[in-house]
């Protein structure tokens, strides 16, 4: 939302550097774990990327029971 | 069930597609799964509208969020034709809605189904191997960083943000995971895809999941 300084940007993309080490750093030896880098949100902010990206809402949805079919609304 | 199983190697998977900066989300993946629900009935494969959702989707905020619930709960009640993506094309921002004829040729459903299958993933591949591409919900946050792989740390099934399609799984080797349709565009992840950890719950992946029937 509204230009972003150019110190803004490199802010988010240095904590985003300092981020993408944490994370790898956890299980370095397990293979075909997933690996975390730079890409087009580095520039942003995590608030940043949630407030723009991450807008699903959600509310409760029924416990599935293989006992019972999936519950079909409306189908004949 | 096999060991791996993916809607895309059956031709009933549309492109990726880039939802921008608008935070559609939930539109993309549920007209994602009605555009393969469809193409597994034999219709052809095409990309039917998001926009249509977004602007016409009264009990969601367009480009400010929604709930996949919400709007499947809308196409069933109204049984609004979606129209081809061609003819309402999308445009990253929300709009006013575009109205049709009847005459309008368009895809309705006929129902859909949604559930919680949290402890229950294998429940959840009978069900996408069932009615195809399922809608999920999961937590994102560390999505922003991901570039491959297959998701099974940083990400808990704590706060359900982001709406996804999940295509098909794969037990085939040591790790087993869920392959997941995104909407951030082919450059972004695995082809426009993540991989997410079977079994775990990872990213609260089995926690929203529904799907559509045609």
């Amino acid at each position: 939302t509204g230009p972003r300084s150019r110190e803004q940007q490199a802010a988010a993309f240095r904590e985003s550097l300092n981020r993408h080490r944490y994370l790898n750093s956890f299980f370095p030896s397990e293979n075909s774990t997933a690996i975390y880098g730079i890409n087009q949100f580095s520039y942003l902010f995590p608030a940043e990327f949630k407030a723009t990206y991450l807008r699903s809402k959600t509310s409760r949805f029924p416990k599935y029971s293989a006992a019972v079919q999936m519950s079909i609304s409306n189908v004949s | 069930l096999p060991l791996r199983f993916d809607w895309r190697d059956k031709q009933v998977v549309t492109q990726v597609r880039n939802q921008q900066t608008c935070g559609g989300c939930w539109a993309f993946s549920v007209v994602g799964v009605v555009e393969s629900a469809y193409a597994i009935k034999g219709k052809p494969l095409e990309d039917l509208s998001v926009q249509q959702v977004i602007d016409c989707s009264y009990n969601n905020y367009g480009c400010n969020g929604g709930s996949t619930l919400n709007a499947l709960n809308w196409l069933n009640k109204t049984q609004v034709k979606l129209v081809r993506d061609s003819e309402y094309p999308f445009k990253a921002q929300s709009g006013l809605c575009h109205y049709f004829s009847d005459t309008q040729s368009g895809f309705s459903i006929k129902g859909y189904s949604a559930h919680d299958f949290s402890d229950q993933e294998d429940e959840m591949a009978k069900a996408l191997f069932t009615f195809g591409p399922l809608v999920g919900i999961v937590d994102a946050v560390s999505w922003q960083d991901y570039l491959g792989g297959i998701i099974q740390h940083h990400c808990s099934s704590g706060e359900a943000n982001h709406a996804v399609i999940i295509t098909g799984f794969d037990k085939t080797g040591s790790t087993p995971y869920w392959i997941v349709r995104n909407s951030w565009g082919s450059s972004w992840g695995v082809d426009g895809y993540a991989y997410v950890k079977m079994g775990g719950n990872i990213c609260g992946i089995a926690d929203f999941v529904s799907a559509v029937f045609v």
